[in-house]
């Protein structure tokens, strides 16, 4: 473990802690993908499934628990709970054409062809897709809330600090993977224009407002 | 093999 990778789970984590927080206080997900959430449902399920199997170590094992239980408490307050407020009209991006290539691509590209190997492999494909519902519902809408803004600054930020962990550990531990790296900065690249927007218009406006 | 399918991240 190193701070790069400890500081990005901090940050993924505040950025799940910090959508629940704001769907669970305003008792609305106005401005919520919930597909985006769906997806990421189905990222930490297919990722975490080595909870049945391995034991990596307690910190491991805690946060995958907290991921996969905030993960669907999310999905849960905004298809169940707080339907009502659910901006069904502005979330339409088409996920089968994210989950089906990404489904393909597990198949043809990974380290090893076992069910579990498999199911990591998509789950890290898909994860670089994943926000792409939510940035093309913001896109739509053409503005966010803040609290919104701030959770996808610290979910974006998450993946760039792991960019910088994988740097670090190929240096010192000679480790990499190269399916990891390669879906991190696709993931990371897509916030991109978030990241400008965020830094250029985030002071001083209440609504960050994306050009259509 | 083995050490490449042990995934220790998040």
């Amino acid at each position: 473990m190193n701070i790069f990778r400890l500081t990005g789970d901090l940050s993924h984590l505040a950025a799940i802690i910090i959508l629940l927080l704001k769907i669970w206080k305003t008792r609305s997900c106005a401005g919520i993908s919930g597909k985006s959430q769906i997806l990421f449902a189905l990222v930490f399920t297919s990722r975490y499934l080595d909870l049945l199997t391995s034991f990596i170590s307690l910190y491991n094992t805690t946060m995958k628990v907290i991921y996969i239980g905030c993960a669907y408490a999310t999905v849960y307050l905004i298809y169940a709970k707080f339907k009502a407020t659910y901006d069904g009209n502005h979330d339409t991006f088409r996920v089968e054409f994210l989950v089906v290539p990404v489904g393909g691509l597990a198949f043809l590209v990974n380290h090893d062809f076992s069910p579990l190997e498999i199911l990591w492999t998509f789950s890290i494909y898909l994860e670089s897709v994943a926000i792409l519902p939510q940035l093309f519902m913001i896109s739509k809408t053409g503005e966010a809330e803040t609290i919104t803004t701030h959770y996808l600054f610290f979910l974006g930020l998450y993946r760039a600090l792991y960019l910088i962990n994988w740097i670090w550990r190929f240096y010192f531990e000679g480790f990499f993977d190269m399916i990891a790296i390669v879906a991190g900065v696709v993931q990371t690249i897509l916030y991109c224009d978030f990241f400008y927007l965020y830094v250029t218009k985030g002071e001083g406006r209440s609504q960050l407002s994306i050009p259509t | 093999k083995a050490d490449e399918t042990t995934h220790d991240e998040l």
